[in-house]
């Protein structure tokens, strides 16, 4: 990877992460899970897809369309949503420094 | 993802953060994205789009489409809970978003999503792919770094200015009309996040205190231009309008556009080219020259009744090299609904015969409309050749945009020079009697009389 890239991996390895939203108590239901973009860490704000929350719409998909619809406040989902979110050692972190340089990466066999 | 499980996974070499609580704050949608939206993909060849995380021919409910079709523009903020004795350790620096504008097309991107969404994250998180801007109407951007389902919500960085958030994926994989496009749809950050801090105005004092917190867009205070003009050549291609059909092609010289005989079959017939960029011109011109349907080379002049402004005149090359990057431009996919569209890739090969080159394959994405249009070489910015193809299955009906064909522009360029000089014909002509060995290459035929006919 060229030098030019450099510091647009570093930003893309500290913002990215992973989203899941499952119902609460309902784990055999599945989850839906997609990426996202860590835009703070203090307080944690991530900005993700919103096609993830769409089966825990308490008005249906209908509210995406809605005329003017520009957003939807948080409550807009049912209460049973649960949230989790999950993304790799940052570059700040100890435990990534700690991990630099070291060759742990494997190919599963297809 | 209904992926098998493989053998257990092992990390990457790099610890993961247990997942971690979060809540929602809001829904959002960036109003202009939609309405680009539905100018580029609505209307009555809304039908021939798809954008599920499946293949069209894979079984997905037409509920479950249009679940995901209604979502595909809207994005969540999330607030993730704090973790007991972790913050200290989670500082680092905020997300620096690039203003919608600032990153040109043709310029480098980086997309960096988790495909498959949380399935194995060990192997999977924050997994990168590279590409360009491949094209843009307001925040509604496309780029063809590759991407898969369950990258939605990743996002996309810039080379320049260094390390900025550009855009978010909206749509990993689109389909037109039953064929992969090959393009990644990607709604624009700074609107996104403009759109958010208003939203966050309007819900509780708690909340509007969190719109402050949001990474504010990049500013000149960066010491970065914010206005890259972007390669030269990626505003190089003309749409070529001929009767009801159009496609490609580029002016080699104020006057004159090259671009195929099946975009502008007939000499004599008027032909409308339309410029983009740096302002949209639109010029009458006539087909001076097509060759015959005999012929393998599918190449058309056009002479037009006044000068192209603004175009740079692309500098021909004379050799080429297998595997440099290179770059198409073309107006596939969208015609005159948008500019033209760049993709890059490599120069897969360079077919020959007697020691001449007589096709060149790609890996860039091509789509129909991008006939006539131009293949650089990303490196020098010269002119390697015209798009003549893509790559169909006749037995399948499959397309292939990512195995394609080019004329080489030293088929040409004498012929060109000779007619911009003098007006003669001659070399041009030239072209419709290509041995036989050049137009058992150009029917993907084997040379040997006793080969087997290919089925493309």
């Amino acid at each position: 990877m060229g030098r030019q890239w450099g510091p647009a991996m570093r930003a893309a390895e500290q913002a990215g992460c992973v989203v899941s939203a499952f119902r609460a108590g309902q784990p055999e239901a599945g989850s839906w899970s997609c990426s996202g973009v860590i835009l703070s860490r203090r307080p944690g704000l991530v900005l993700c897809h919103g096609g993830i929350f769409t089966p825990f719409l308490r008005a249906g998909s209908g509210a995406l369309t809605a005329a003017g619809a520009a957003f939807l406040p948080g409550d807009s989902c049912g209460d049973d949503l649960r949230l989790h979110v999950q993304w790799g050692p940052t570059a700040a972190s100890p435990a990534g420094r700690a991990e630099r340089g070291r060759t742990g990466l494997c190919t599963p066999h297809c | 993802a209904g992926l098998e499980p493989s053998p257990p996974a092992r990390p990457r070499g790099r610890p993961l953060r247990p997942p971690r609580p979060a809540e929602l704050l809001l829904l959002l949608s960036c109003p202009a994205f939609r309405a680009h939206f539905a100018r580029l993909f609505g209307g009555e060849a809304a039908e021939q789009w798809h954008f599920a995380n499946a293949a069209p021919d894979d079984e997905v409910s037409e509920d479950e489409e249009e679940d995901q079709l209604r979502a595909l523009g809207w994005f969540a903020l999330l607030r993730v809970r704090p973790g007991h004795g972790e913050e200290a350790e989670e500082r680092g620096p905020a997300v620096a978003v690039a203003p919608l504008g600032a990153v040109p097309k043709g310029a480098p991107l980086m997309a960096c999503g988790s495909p498959f969404g949380a399935f194995c994250p060990d192997i999977f998180l924050n997994t990168l792919s590279r590409g360009v801007l491949s094209n843009s109407a307001g925040p509604l951007l496309l780029t063809d770094a590759r991407c898969l389902p369950g990258t939605e919500g990743g996002g996309v960085f810039a080379a320049r200015p260094a390390g900025a958030l550009v855009a978010l994926v909206a749509a990993p994989l689109c389909w037109k009309a039953r064929e992969w496009v090959g393009l990644t749809l990607l709604c624009a950050a700074a609107p996104l996040l403009r759109a958010a801090r208003a939203a966050l105005g309007r819900l509780h004092p708690g909340a509007t205190a969190l719109a402050a917190l949001l990474p504010p867009e990049m500013g000149a205070p960066w010491g970065l231009p914010l206005r890259d003009p972007g390669p030269p050549w990626a505003t190089a291609a003309v749409l070529v309008e001929c009767s009801t059909v159009w496609g490609s092609g580029v002016a080699v010289a104020p006057r004159l556009v090259v671009t195929c005989r099946h975009v502008a079959p007939r000499e004599a017939t008027r032909v409308l080219v339309r410029s983009t960029t740096p302002k949209s011109a639109m010029i009458w011109g006539h087909v001076v020259f097509a060759t015959q349907e005999t012929s393998p080379y599918d190449i058309a002049v056009v002479s037009l009744d006044e000068d192209l402004d603004g175009i740079p005149m692309p500098v021909p090359a004379e050799h080429f090299h297998e595997g440099e990057a290179v770059t198409v431009v073309g107006f596939g996919v969208f015609g005159q609904t948008c500019g033209p569209s760049v993709t890059t890739g490599i120069l897969s090969a360079v077919v020959q015969v007697d020691d001449t080159p007589v096709m060149l394959q790609t890996t860039c994405a091509v789509h129909g409309g991008s006939s006539g249009g131009p293949l650089f070489s990303t490196g020098s910015g010269e002119l390697l050749g015209i798009v003549a193809s893509n790559t169909r299955d006749n037995n399948t009906g499959a397309t292939y945009p990512h195995l394609n064909f080019s004329i080489p522009i030293t088929v040409l360029q004498p012929a060109l020079q000779k007619y911009s000089q003098t007006g003669d014909l001659g070399g041009l002509r030239e072209l419709d009697r290509a041995t036989e060995p050049v137009r058992v290459v150009w029917r993907l035929q084997r040379p040997l009389a006793e080969a087997l006919r290919s089925k493309l």
